[in-house]
């Protein structure tokens, strides 16, 4: 699986 | 941020905000589904677990707050509110969203992008958000006349997905291709859930008239 995305969206 | 996102925002925001006032100014809940609200509340409760230790930014915060305070005042008044609740279609909201919840967790539990408490409810919550709308559809075919300010609300709240597909397509061609499988799948669905309510709420305003689903 990608990289852990960064969480900034709602 | 880009325009695409703010939209998807503020869309979301705007149908969150119509619901509230269709509510407190009719003291009125007729045609909401309240198993969708509540499954709302949980998407929101179980994907912003980091706010108070994450700060994002001024913004994200806020937002973040607003959506938590008005779903979960949306699901108090129709439950607690002693005029909104006689409004409530408890007969016709018989969908058991506990099938949507479970299978969910289950699919975070197995397909996720790292095993931490916060990343699996936060995938919890982006497949729970995918579904969370079948309550409300299935209780708009079976409620004979939806009253504008209700469609209005499920078109805006499909719209805000739809928006933030552009939004992902965006950040990828613009963020060294970042790949982001779970939320994209998961938007797709989302939005390919509302897609024959689209037909008919466009068909219903273009024609003037009353929008009506198929049973």
């Amino acid at each position: 699986s990608s990289s852990k995305d960064v969480k900034d969206e709602l | 941020m880009n325009v695409f996102r703010l939209a998807g925002d503020m869309t979301h925001l705007l149908s969150i905000i119509i619901l509230l006032l269709k509510i407190r100014a009719t003291k009125s809940c007729t045609g909401i589904s309240l198993k969708t609200q509540e499954l709302y509340v949980i998407v929101f409760l179980t994907r912003y677990l980091d706010l108070f230790t994450k700060y994002i930014s001024f913004y994200n915060t806020t937002m973040k707050l607003v959506f938590l305070g008005t779903s979960i005042s949306i699901v108090w008044y129709m439950r607690y509110h002693k005029v909104v609740k006689q409004t409530y279609n408890k007969d016709q909201d018989t969908f058991r969203h506990y099938f949507l919840a479970i299978p969910c967790f289950l699919l975070a539990l197995l397909i996720h992008h790292e095993f931490t408490v916060i990343e699996v409810l936060w995938t919890f919550s982006i497949y729970l958000e995918a579904v969370a709308i079948l309550p409300q559809l299935v209780l708009l075919q079976r409620s004979r006349n939806i009253d504008n300010l209700t469609g209005n609300y499920v078109f805006l709240l499909g719209a805000y997905r739809a928006l933030y597909l552009v939004n992902w397509v965006y950040r990828y061609f613009t963020e060294n291709h970042l790949v982001r499988w779970i939320p994209w799948l998961s938007g797709l669905v989302q939005t390919t859930l509302y897609a024959d309510f689209f037909y008919y709420y466009i068909k219903s305003w273009k024609n003037n008239e009353k929008l009506q689903l198929p049973a």
